[in-house]
């Protein structure tokens, strides 16, 4: 398992960028 | 090429950069373009006198990203009236550095037996994108958190690809590289990273708008005067 959190924290940014 | 369909950096039709009347009978037409990670002018000279040019040279002014000739400009025979002959002149980014307006113009001067001839142009940005521009992911997570909202500009691209696998390939065959891609509400929206010859990094979002061909570039940069220079060869890449 190499889930270092980038991934949701991708998911987070775009997630804000789309709805701030 | 046999190989699938492989694509290549965008590079814009030659234009004419000195008119025969301006420049006594030279005609000089030409475009930039970046190859296996080399910046080149390729140019065309066509002699439109009555008389043969011989002598060639060319020299750049100060420009704000250090772009010079790093070889001679290679025209070996004399070129006789109504004859053309193309050259690749290979460029460095190692010259004197000269903030610029705009900040890709580009003065040049070009020599023959007959004068010396002056002209400006203006280069697209991409030829100055790096290949080893893609950022790592958390540092460009840091990053886009880091640079100030002030810092961000906002473009409209019209007449972007519809789907996000060859939008991130084309603009990928000019460097700059999609970093992340996340769908929220439909719309895909992809991350991407650019590293200028000078080292400045720009930090991209694009929001492509489902059935729609207009997307939105939201551009962060430590340097911002450099972001409108940066839509426009992303725009130019992907209408192209």
């Amino acid at each position: 398992e190499l889930d270092d959190g980038l991934d949701e924290a991708f998911s987070r940014l775009a997630e804000s960028r789309t709805n701030p | 090429t046999g190989t699938g369909a492989v694509l290549g950096a965008y590079v814009a039709p030659k234009s004419v950069w000195l008119h025969a009347m301006k420049g006594k009978g030279l005609e000089i037409s030409g475009t930039f373009a970046r190859r296996s990670g080399a910046v080149f002018m390729d140019l065309v000279f066509t002699n439109r006198a009555l008389q043969v040019m011989s002598d060639f040279a060319i020299q750049f002014n100060r420009n704000s990203f250090g772009l010079a000739p790093a070889a001679p400009l290679q025209i070996l025979t004399p070129l006789a009236p109504n004859q053309s002959t193309e050259v690749s002149l290979p460029l460095n980014t190692v010259g004197s550095v000269m903030k610029m307006d705009p900040l890709n113009n580009l003065q040049v001067a070009v020599k023959n037996n007959i004068d010396v001839f002056y002209f400006s142009v203006v280069y697209p940005l991409h030829i100055l994108f790096v290949e080893d521009g893609k950022m790592e992911r958390q540092m460009f997570l840091a990053t886009w958190k880091d640079i100030p909202n002030e810092n961000e500009a906002q473009f409209q691209i019209r007449e972007c690809p519809p789907n996000p696998d060859s939008v991130s390939n084309k603009l990928q065959a000019s460097n700059v590289f999609t970093v992340a891609r996340r769908t929220v509400d439909g719309q895909d929206m992809l991350y991407q990273s650019i590293k200028l010859t000078n080292g400045i990094w720009v930090l991209a979002e694009l929001r492509l708008q489902p059935g729609s061909p207009s997307s939105a570039l939201s551009l962060k940069c430590r340097a911002p005067e450099v972001s409108s220079f940066v839509f426009q060869a992303v725009e130019a890449i992907l209408k192209n």
